[in-house]
């Protein structure tokens, strides 16, 4: 099953 | 002190039945540039950002940048009080711990204001860079909406693919299988009612549904949505708001472990 990952994996804090 | 008023009420409204199944609370940001937002929601799977321009609004005062921490269900039971026509003045104070959103009819003779306490929220901001997507789908958000809806009624999960054909959205549940291919199609009566495919290279990503069904609660604001797409990237669904800024969704991908 494909596994979610997550938006901070992308984005980097400020 | 910050004051803003918005001729075009209902459009606050809207956004904010675009955001609150996502997001429970928020900052809005106010500075020069506009009135915005970003926020995760409470998976930190999916990021909404929001910007209204500042020129979007008919009087925009905003002596210094504010950071304005509010419950979007609450605001949402607020704006609901304003009628569709109404102007909506959004109204705070330096230093203090509320805002006050005033509704004026448009004849002027029915005046309310309801205030409502600001709350301190934690949040970080996170970098958007500028990316350059594989493939770029613009269609009518309704119909997007609809495919949205319709896939998941058979799966949790769909594949968007953009190929040279078109684009595809598959799903896969335990009653069975649906793909709907949408070809590009340009030739249209109206220009919002076309299906335009910008592709680099061909692209196939996995999203779970439900953010996505989530993300066309903005459909109302705009008759046209943005998918881009890439691989490694997450999608960013647009929709922009006529005059103002955009609302734009970003869904990070599931991957195959």
């Amino acid at each position: 099953k494909p596994k979610q990952q997550v938006i901070s994996r992308f984005f980097a804090p400020k | 002190m910050l004051e803003l008023r918005l001729v075009q009420g209902s459009l606050l409204k809207k956004v904010l039945d675009a955001m609150r199944e996502l997001v429970n609370d928020a900052n809005f940001d106010c500075s020069a540039t506009g009135f915005s937002l970003q926020a995760m929601d409470s998976s930190h799977v999916a990021l909404v950002a929001l910007l209204l321009r500042s020129e979007g609004f008919e009087h925009y005062r905003c002596d210094r940048n504010l950071s304005m921490g509010m419950n979007l269900n609450n605001m949402s039971k607020m704006l609901r009080c304003a009628g569709n026509d109404d102007i909506i003045t959004i109204k705070a104070d330096d230093g203090t711990d509320s805002v006050t959103f005033m509704f004026e009819s448009p004849n002027q003779d029915k005046i309310a204001d309801f205030e409502m306490k600001l709350m301190d929220i934690d949040s970080e901001h996170l970098g958007i860079p500028d990316a350059e997507y594989q493939a770029i789908v613009r269609m009518p958000s309704s119909e997007f909406a609809r495919i949205c809806k319709d896939l998941s009624s058979i799966g949790d999960t769909v594949v968007i693919s953009v190929t040279k054909e078109g684009v595809k959205f598959s799903t896969a549940g335990d009653i069975g299988t649906a793909n709907i291919v949408c070809r590009q199609n340009k030739t249209v009566d109206k220009p919002e009612e076309a299906t335009i495919i910008e592709m680099q290279e061909p692209v196939s990503l996995t999203f779970a549904l439900r953010y996505l069904n989530s993300f066309t609660k903005a459909t109302p604001l705009s008759d046209t949505v943005t998918i881009s797409l890439s691989s490694e990237l997450p999608v960013v669904v647009e929709y922009k708001i006529a005059e103002m800024g955009y609302i734009r969704y970003y869904l990070a991908p599931k991957i195959e472990e």
